[in-house]
């Protein structure tokens, strides 16, 4: 474990948490896309099978469980609490995002560390992961204004996967034989599609103004 | 942690 990771699991719990407090504390999911909480569920499920059968420490079995819940149950919000669900605004949530699965499960067929059923759910969950955010990139873009909370959301996750490219440049070059390259790639993708995000995410901040992706 | 098992990673 290195500081870069460290630091990355930290913030992508913290997106989590902003998301939580979002929902929680204003009973409304509004700016929030449904569909990218469902991927991001699809995604820990099919990442962590293993949860069970390769303990690897107790910090990673006890944060696959902290992210397998709370995707499920931020679902769960979104999909059946009657307050919450009131703010859900399916017209404009409109992704076809079982496009993304099945285009990540595609990939994951034939880009895989090894043809084994874990291999290629865990590729799956990676290729997945680095699309999941497009609902909700659309959707901020069509809502208009975003509130603070759902800003530092999308932020906060954005950096995790950022902090995590440091964490495989540094143990490449302090681990002989460390190659991760579907991880490295995807992940470098994945940030990538958040450019435009963290430009205007800055904007915002420095001009001390609401944060407004263009349409 | 045991390091070098192949997904140590989250």
């Amino acid at each position: 474990m290195n500081i870069f990771r460290l630091a990355g699991d930290m913030t992508h719990l913290l997106s989590i948490l902003v998301l939580l407090l979002k929902i929680y504390a204003t009973k409304s999911c509004s700016g929030v896309s449904r569909k990218t909480q469902e991927l991001y569920a699809i995604v820990f499920l099919a990442r962590y099978l293993d949860l069970f059968t390769d303990f690897i420490s107790v910090y990673n079995t006890f944060m696959k469980i902290v992210f397998i819940a709370s995707s499920l149950a931020i679902v769960w919000c979104i999909r059946v609490h009657p307050m919450v669900k009131r703010s859900y605004d399916k017209d404009l949530d409109t992704f076809r995002h079982y496009l993304l699965v099945a285009a990540s499960f595609l990939l994951a067929l034939f880009l895989h560390e090894k043809f084994t059923f874990l291999e290629i759910f865990w590729a799956f969950s990676i290729y997945l992961e680095a699309v999941a955010i497009l609902p909700q990139l659309v959707l901020l873009q069509r809502s208009g204004n975003v509130d603070n909370l759902t800003g530092q959301y999308v932020f906060f996750l954005g950096a995790y996967r950022g902090l995590y490219i440091l964490n495989w440049i540094y143990r490449y070059l302090t681990e002989p034989r460390f190659t991760r390259w579907i991880a490295c790639v995807s992940g470098v993708v994945q940030t990538a599609l958040y450019a435009d995000f963290f430009y205007y995410y800055f904007i915002s901040w420095k001009n001390n103004s609401k944060l407004k992706l263009p349409a | 942690i045991v390091e070098g098992k192949y997904h140590d990673e989250l």
